[in-house]
């Protein structure tokens, strides 16, 4: 392969990403051709509407996170993006009908809990580990 | 994609698809599997006369909020195992950051060996473990009693509170006991007191034939046996928010083999 010829480095500065780029914490998150990138959505599941607050004491609902956006070339709109993911979307683009683009997927996972009453009356506190999406990103 | 009035716009400003009484019933069913639960749960009593007063359920709301406080921080604090003379509310300790669920059992039978009959005095307490989810171990279990001041003349005194297991009944003679924590503490003492009931959980999970409850007993130090009640230790008779219950801690095991839905 022919070397490729010398780019000026740019200037590097200590400035902080800019906080919209940022997925998975605010919303309205756009590339520039007005494609919705890769973030984090919620869906809230209300304990109340589906009539089960005579045996879920806690929660009274449960924020159901999920990934959804773009993973196109180029990724910087979409800093959570692995090396592996820059190199498909490369590829992709090489090759669009053979590879297909990233995936938009949780990069982060936490715990939830809920509480609640057996048939028995018991009280019961059910964590689950690796439930909630914390953050999005391309894999 | 549905349209007219199955849709409605959320307070947040998304569209928002109404559910069909099917697709209602399927995302319940979906959430139960996730939950590990078979189906709804059914509680005996109504909602009103179970969650303020009742002492488990208050115990279990404050450990809910100490854990789910815990997610928020997302800290892996390590503390000692609750344990020890303590007030009613949890602490998040190790024991419930490793545990995946926490099972809070209500006392279904009690029994007294009281001052109307011969001594030793002592109090049985029995609880139902048939419920607790399957493919769990336990990893600590607790016995919570409240200590009210009784009715002792002599507060600074030291009683010896122990805890059995009841290992074999017998129609003809005592009970084969198994001992499983000792605290001591002033006579005039108030608050919970919680005792380590590990071993007994673990083999009434074993077979279920071995679950033949727990007995406290109550001694001075010059090795007089004293009624529980008079004590000062709560019962079933007590008020709802100071009843005895069990807490057990378990841990979800390993197994790389899901339940296919």
């Amino acid at each position: 392969a022919a070397k490729p010829p010398r780019r000026r480095q740019p200037k590097k500065t200590n400035d902080l990403p800019h906080p919209n780029k940022l997925p998975g914490i605010f919303d309205d998150v756009h590339a520039a051709d007005g494609r919705q990138v890769c973030r984090r959505h919620e869906l809230y599941v209300s304990f109340q509407d589906l009539g089960w607050l005579d045996w879920v004491i806690a929660p009274q609902g449960y924020s159901a996170y999920y990934c959804e956006g773009e993973c196109a070339f180029p990724l910087d709109s979409c800093m959570n993006a692995t090396n592996h993911a820059i190199l498909q979307s490369l590829v992709h683009l090489m090759k669009p009908e053979a590879v297909p683009k990233a995936c938009c997927a949780p990069t982060k996972l936490s715990a939830t809990s809920v509480l609640y009453y057996d048939s028995n009356n018991n009280v019961i506190l059910k964590k689950h580990r690796n439930m909630v999406v914390k953050s999005c990103g391309c894999h | 994609t549905g349209t007219g009035p199955r849709r409605r716009f959320h307070a947040a400003g998304f569209l928002q698809r109404r559910l069909s009484g099917g697709e209602r019933r399927e995302v319940q069913r979906e959430i139960l599997a996730v939950l590990g639960l078979p189906g709804r749960p059914r509680p005996r009593t109504p909602a009103a006369s179970r969650a303020p007063a009742a002492a488990a359920p208050l115990f279990m709301l404050e450990l809910y909020r100490a854990v789910a406080g815990e997610e928020e921080e997302e800290e892996e604090v390590s503390r000692p195992v609750l344990t020890g003379f303590s007030t009613q509310s949890p602490q998040p300790g190790s024991a419930v950051s490793r545990a995946d669920t926490v099972v809070s059992l209500v006392n279904m039978v009690e029994q007294d060996r009281d001052i109307f009959s011969p001594r030793p005095y002592w109090k049985e307490f029995r609880f139902d473990l048939t419920q607790v989810p399957a493919g769990e171990s336990v990893t600590a279990a607790e016995f919570r009693i409240y200590k009210a001041r009784g009715v002792t003349r002599h507060p600074n005194n030291t009683l010896h509170v122990s805890i059995y297991e009841i290992a074999a009944e017998h129609s003809n003679r005592e009970s084969d006991l198994f001992l499983l924590d000792v605290q001591d503490l002033r006579a005039g003492t108030e608050g919970w007191l919680v005792f380590d009931v590990t071993a007994a959980s673990n083999h009434w999970l074993v077979d279920r034939k071995y679950n033949l409850g727990l007995r406290l007993y109550v001694e001075t130090d010059d090795g007089h046996s004293i009624d529980p009640g008079s004590a000062g230790l709560l019962g079933r008779r007590g008020p709802r928010s100071k009843q005895p219950f069990m807490v057990t801690f378990f841990r979800a095991s390993p197994s790389p083999a899901r339940v296919s839905r």
